[in-house]
């Protein structure tokens, strides 16, 4: 039943009504694929606004978005972003100066078009994203905020994976302000969900394992539930977190269709001892809560240190203060406790001189690193903080990156974390990629201390250095990012290429990498046939799930459509090569120094971007709008197909939506070669050795 | 286990079993006061005897090394993994191929096949994985333990393998009895061990080697007896009997 206030807050509902709101998310080895389905009613009998919105993941890319209204098709194309078109267009609001500022935590996806009266609009949108596996496990949110009660509620969420499923937990709704999608690095800290089941207030999610490498996950709150929850539609995100089984060998090795993607994340190895200088933002807009936050959390990192760490802290406002001039210290009792009073009066004032923070820190590691207390082995860090843009000394983000290079002498990483509005992100960011450090952001309204911890938590545990991951020489072609400063505990290394011989029956990997004072070699011949009928396997029941998931969806977009889930999952791999391709490319143009290397960057992302549908900051979404009369009706349209042939596609912009892979054009070729000349070659085939060793031995049968 | 000795100088190669019982550590070699290194191995039985008319067998299950220079490490190895133990702890699976170099020692692992742990360049040791995939009841995965390099042990090395390794041996023929036809002693440390001629598989049976062996678990070939080679646990580093 139906309780009477729930029934008045819909017959108030002047808005169209969503009837329905099916989400199905299907991750295939860590690679989430996502449909988002609405049916919009409008119940009145003049035309009204439908607004479809929904949040998607910070690293996420939306491939395809769809509107059917008035039985019409209003198919998405994903078009070079310089191209303005004057239809309405479907990119996320947050991206709209995304081309220069890094991605932000997540990202709505926003949509309205006129409803005619009594009518039915339906909205599909899909996003893909490879999940990233931080703290040791691997996280996926999805938003539940529809902004209104939903007749029909449902999230599904299979995971289908190569190596069992360990650890699997799904949290309590997560409520409030629109929080990070596992950008944050902090765990909040909920109980595991004992035997499945959640102990959110919700009584309705339900955890069934269905076989050894298949887990579903399905939440779908009545209305009335839901109003318990929020009578806005405000719900919160969605959390799933789990692991997969994992040793110290090679890692996981997939193969489909002429793709492979290397999941690397080893396990049982013992931390590397760490350098680390925190650099601490004392200015005067620190004061209040981030000071005491960030103290809070410094105090809880100086627990964390360990035996073999050196450490020491510069906080900056006008005035730079290093606690231990000219030298790091080791992690003794005495050190951590005149490190904490150190921290403990740290008073907020003055401006935000960010070059001369980081000239100082990088000054006392290049002198450490050249000293005699130095274990060449040992991995060297800065972790920066600041809450403002640079206000002292060098003012300008170029010369202060360029700055920072010459001191950093790539002999050390940066870590860069901005907390709330006033930072410049994109500095920031910069900063962290071109010193092989990783960059944070954490909003103005987040519990800063947990956050900061949980980044530290990530970067805490060096377990290996240097990593180079090296494939059959003339075997593979295109490989992603191969060469990795450090690897550290709870992260995962993920590499992705061509093949170019698809018969080929083996394919050898060698991954090379330091641990303290070891080096570690780890290879083996990976039995491609194997492997790509194993992966088959694994995507023949990511389609069946997402058979099951699309028939579910609303059969009208189906019979339109047909799955496209479905024939994503088939190409997953390389989808993931895509994927990461994209997000290397962003990630290099951010980093050029010049405006020749960032067009090359930028047009290989682009192009990669338009071949795989993404919508990425280069690129953007455009989908016709219908038109609707004053009277309600629809007004007559002159196709009802998307206007896909409105414009000629420039002339570097692949076709868009094609089955095969597409020929790379002449820049990505030469620029993917030459990264593929610098990385090794493994020529070396280990097999089975024959050795000449002595007849003295004591063994078996 | 079958144990085969080779003596180069004497061009003589010699073979005795010792069985054992299943959980016993037997010494292998012992030059922990010179060289640093000592390498026991752990006896398993198989669930059942081959025959009925034979003997349960045992295998090693695993073969541990303990090094002490430059600092004391300890190696591990299974049919299934190796853990490496020193300041730290590395654990590798056997399943793909590893190497860990540390500049005094390494492990280097060739994927489901050996185990070679070189220490200080000039000792080096080869375990070979033996993994069955369709195992009779008397078969267990098990390791072969074979002596690479052994030219960094002292003269002072003991064990059941380590203390032939800097020995020499003579073989003698006793004049035969009426009927029966002359039989062989092989000479070692004074003592005279009568031995049958026989040939063993080596290598994963890749290879025979025709030897000298001895009965009775060895008697009188090895110093004490086989008993006296059992410690009392797998990282007992204590000198030969």
């Amino acid at each position: 039943r139906v309780p009477r206030q729930v029934k008045t807050i819909l017959v108030k509902e002047t808005k169209p009504h969503i009837e329905e709101l099916s989400i199905r998310t299907t991750i295939l080895s860590r690679y989430a694929f996502t449909a988002v389905y609405c049916a919009m009613l409008n119940r009145h009998s003049a035309a009204a606004e439908g607004l479809f919105q929904f949040q998607i993941p910070a690293g996420a890319y939306v491939s395809n978005f769809t509107m059917i209204i008035g039985g019409r098709v209003y198919q998405s194309e994903v078009r070079l972003k310089e191209k303005r078109v004057k239809q309405g267009n479907g990119k996320p609001k947050n991206k709209e100066s995304s081309d220069t500022s890094p991605e932000p935590e997540g990202e709505l996806f926003k949509m309205t078009a006129n409803i005619p009266g009594r009518n039915r609009a339906f909205f599909l949108l899909m996003y893909e994203e490879l999940l990233q596996r931080r703290l040791g496990r691997y996280e996926h949110v999805t938003s539940l905020r529809p902004t209104q009660l939903v007749s029909r509620l449902s999230l599904d969420v299979t995971i289908i994976d190569h190596s069992p499923v360990t650890d699997l937990e799904v949290l309590p709704l997560r409520n409030g302000k629109i929080s990070g999608t596992g950008n944050s690095g902090a765990r909040p800290n909920t109980p595991k969900t004992p035997g499945g089941r959640t102990k959110s207030e919700v009584p309705v999610t339900t955890v069934i394992k269905n076989e050894k490498t298949v887990w579903k996950i399905t939440f779908s709150p009545n209305i009335v539930q839901q109003a318990k929850i929020s009578t806005s539609g405000i719900l919160g995100d969605f959390v799933i977190r789990y692991d997969v089984q994992r040793d110290m060998g090679i890692g996981d090795i997939q193969v489909l269709n002429g793709h492979f993607v290397h999941f690397f994340a080893p396990k049982d190895l013992p931390a590397v001892p760490k350098n680390v200088v925190f650099v601490i933002d004392s200015s005067a807009s620190m004061l209040g809560t981030k000071m005491r936050q960030t103290k809070d959390a410094l105090f809880t990192i100086l627990k964390d240190l360990r035996p073999g760490d050196n450490f020491n802290f510069i906080s900056f406002s006008n005035r730079i203060k290093v606690w231990q001039p000219n030298r790091l210290v080791p992690v003794t009792p005495l050190n951590i406790r005149d490190a904490k009073k150190f921290i403990f009066t740290l008073i907020p004032n003055g401006g935000t001189n960010i070059d001369g923070a980081i000239q100082s820190g990088s000054s006392l590691l290049r002198e450490y690193l050249s000293g005699p207390d130095s274990s060449p082995n040992s991995v060297t860090l800065i972790i920066f903080l600041t809450d403002g843009r640079p206000t002292v000394g060098e003012l300008q983000s170029t010369s202060i990156l360029g700055n920072t290079r010459s001191a950093v002498q790539e002999k050390f990483c940066i870590f860069t974390i901005g907390m709330g509005n006033d930072v410049d992100y994109r500095l920031l960011e910069r900063m962290a990629l071109e010193n092989c450090g990783m960059m944070r952001r954490i909003s103005e309204e987040a519990d800063a201390s947990a956050m900061l911890k949980g980044f530290y938590d990530e970067i805490g545990t060096p377990l290996l250095s240097d990593i180079r991951v090296n494939y059959t020489e003339d075997s593979v072609d295109y490989v992603t990012q191969n060469l990795f400063t450090n690897y550290f505990n709870g992260s995962e290394l993920v590499i992705a290429g061509k093949l170019t011989n698809r018969s080929a029956e083996s394919l050898h990997v060698q991954v090379t990498a330091s641990n303290n004072d070891r080096n570690i070699i780890l290879e083996t011949d990976v039995p491609l046939r194997r492997l790509q009928i194993e992966t088959e396997k694994h995507v023949k029941a990511a389609s069946a799930a997402m058979a099951v998931g699309a028939k579910a969806l609303g059969s009208g977009v189906m019979q339109v459509l047909g799955n496209p889930l479905s024939s994503i999952a088939e190409d997953f791999v390389e989808r993931v090569w895509g994927f990461l391709s994209v997000k290397e490319g962003l990630r290099s143009r951010l980093r050029s120094q010049t405006s020749k290397e960032r067009e090359q960057h930028t047009q290989l992302a682009t192009n990669l971007s338009l071949n795989y549908h993404f919508l990425t900051p280069l690129t953007n979404m455009v989908v016709e709008k219908p038109e609707v009369l004053l009277d309600g009706r629809m007004a007559p349209a002159p196709t009802i197909a998307p206007a896909a042939d409105e414009a000629a596609p420039p002339l570097n912009e692949l076709p868009g939506n094609t089955d095969k892979p597409q020929k790379l054009d002449g820049n990505m070729r030469r620029q993917s070669s030459s990264q593929s000349n610098k990385i090794g070659k493994v020529e070396r085939k280990p097999a089975k050795k024959s050795f000449t060793i002595s007849k003295t031995s004591a063994d078996g049968d | 286990p079958h144990f085969v000795v080779e003596f180069p100088l004497s061009k003589l190669t010699v073979c005795f079993n010792i069985n054992g019982e299943p959980g016993h550590v037997l010494r292998l070699v012992s030059d922990h006061k010179y060289s640093g290194v000592t390498v026991n191995g752990k006896l398993i039985g198989a669930s059942a005897p081959p025959g009925s008319h034979k003997q349960q067998r045992t295998y090693f299950s695993t073969i541990t090394i303990v090094a002490d220079h430059p600092k004391r490490s300890y190696i591990e190895v299974t049919p299934t993994k190796v853990i490496l133990d020193g300041r730290d702890r590395i654990v590798l699976p056997c399943h793909s191929s590893v190497t860990v170099d540390s500049g005094m020692l390494s492990v280097a692992i060739v994927q489901n096949s050996n185990v070679t742990v070189t220490v200080g360049g000039n000792i080096s040791f080869i375990i070979l994985l033996h993994q069955y995939k369709n195992p009779a009841p008397y078969q267990r995965n098990h390791l072969g333990f074979y002596i690479g390099n052994s030219k960094g042990l002292s003269r002072n090395c003991h064990g059941l393998l380590g203390q032939f390794l800097s020995e020499e041996v003579g073989l003698a023929e006793l004049p035969a009895e009426a009927g029966t036809k002359p039989s062989q002693v092989l000479k070692v440390k004074n003592r005279s061990v009568p031995v049958v001629r026989k040939s063993r598989r080596i290598y994963s049976g890749t290879q025979h080697v025709d030897c000298w062996f001895a009965r009775n678990n060895a008697a009188k070939l090895i110093d004490g007896e086989y008993e006296d080679y059992v410690t009392s646990h797998m990282f007992d580093t204590g000198d030969g009997p």
